[in-house]
C-alpha cells in the first residue's frame, strides 16, 4: 500500500505546472523515504529532478517501493480539480496499475477522487555525480524569471557570466544585445531578496533561453533558486519546496560550434 | 554558432 497525504495540496499542483511543459511522461519512484522523479526532455537536453521527503507528507506509508509511471498531460488535468487550499492524498495498492488522488476541501464538505491509470515507461536514468560548483548563485526566484522572460526576446541564447562582484545576463540577436547586471547584496536584511554569490573561479556559460523559461515554471514553488555552474557542466536551477524537498533541472550549455 | 550538446555527453 502507497498512501500520500498532503495539506497543502497546492505543493503538487505547482510541481505538475513546474514539469508538465518540459516532460510528457515521467515516473514517481516511491520508497519509505519519500517521492523521486528523474526524468529528461524529449531532446535529452535538459533534466528534472525531483525529491519530495516523506517527512514532509503529513500521512506517508509506503509499504513496498512502487514506481508509479504516468502521463504529465492526464496528471495536470486531474490537479487542476483540486483546489488550491485542498488536501491531496495520492494512494495505489502495491502491484496496482493505477493511482487515486483524493482531493478535501478545508472543512471536508467537498471530497474528490480521480482514479488515473499507469503506464509501464521505460525511461533512460542518468547517474549524475556529486559535484563541486565554482560558482552558485542564489536570487530572488522572480527576478530570475524575469530576466529570463526579458532577455529570450532578444535571442535564442542567453550568456550567464559569474563573478566575484556578481553576474551578468546577456542576449544578442537581430535587434540588438541585451545585458542585466545583478551585484552580490551588500547587507542582507530580507535573505529572500538577496543575491548572493559564492565563487571559486569566475565561469561563463551559454543557455538555451526557451529551456530556463520552462525552469521558470516553478518559480511559485520558491521564492528563492540557486544557479549552480562550472565549466563545461550543466547547470543546475535549484528551486527549493519548503520543509518538504527540491526540484532541480539541469541544462547542458551550448558550445562553440 | 553554437551546438546544443545532450547530456549523455555529460552523464551516463
Amino acid at each position: 500500500m502507497f498512501e500520500a497525504r498532503l495539506l497543502r495540496g497546492s505543493i503538487l499542483k505547482k510541481v505538475l505546472e513546474a514539469i508538465k511543459d518540459l516532460l510528457t511522461q515521467a515516473t514517481f519512484d516511491c520508497d519509505d523515504s519519500g517521492i523521486q522523479l528523474q526524468a529528461m526532455d524529449n531532446s535529452h537536453v535538459s533534466l528534472v529532478s525531483l525529491q519530495l521527503r516523506a517527512d514532509g507528507f503529513d500521512k506517508y506509508r509506503c509499504d513496498r517501493n512502487i514506481s508509479m509511471g504516468m502521463n504529465l498531460n492526464s496528471v495536470a488535468k486531474i490537479l487542476k480539480c483540486a483546489g488550491d487550499k485542498d488536501t491531496v492524498t495520492m494512494k495505489a495498492q502495491d502491484n496496482a496499475d493505477t493511482v487515486t488522488f483524493v482531493f478535501e476541501s478545508p472543512n471536508q464538505e467537498k471530497v474528490s477522487d480521480y482514479e488515473m491509470k499507469l503506464m509501464n515507461l521505460d525511461l533512460e536514468h542518468l547517474g549524475i555525480p556529486e559535484t563541486e560548483y565554482s560558482c552558485t548563485i542564489r536570487m530572488p526566484s522572480a527576478e530570475f524569471a524575469r530576466i529570463c522572460r526579458d532577455l529570450s526576446q532578444f535571442g535564442d541564447s542567453m550568456v550567464i557570466a559569474c563573478t566575484k562582484e556578481g553576474v551578468k545576463f546577456s542576449a544578442t540577436g537581430e535587434i540588438g544585445s541585451a545585458n542585466i547586471k545583478l551585484a552580490q547584496t551588500a547587507s542582507v536584511d530580507k535573505e529572500e531578496e538577496a543575491v548572493i554569490i559564492e565563487m571559486d573561479e569566475p565561469v561563463t556559460l551559454t543557455f538555451a533561453c526557451q529551456y530556463l523559461n520552462y525552469f521558470t515554471k516553478a518559480t511559485s514553488l520558491s521564492p528563492q533558486v540557486q544557479l549552480s555552474m562550472s565549466a563545461d557542466v550543466p547547470l543546475v536551477v535549484e528551486y527549493r519546496i519548503q520543509d518538504i524537498g527540491h526540484i532541480r533541472y539541469y541544462l547542458a550549455p551550448k558550445i562553440e560550434d | 554558432c553554437c551546438i546544443q550538446p545532450i547530456l549523455h555527453q555529460y552523464y551516463i
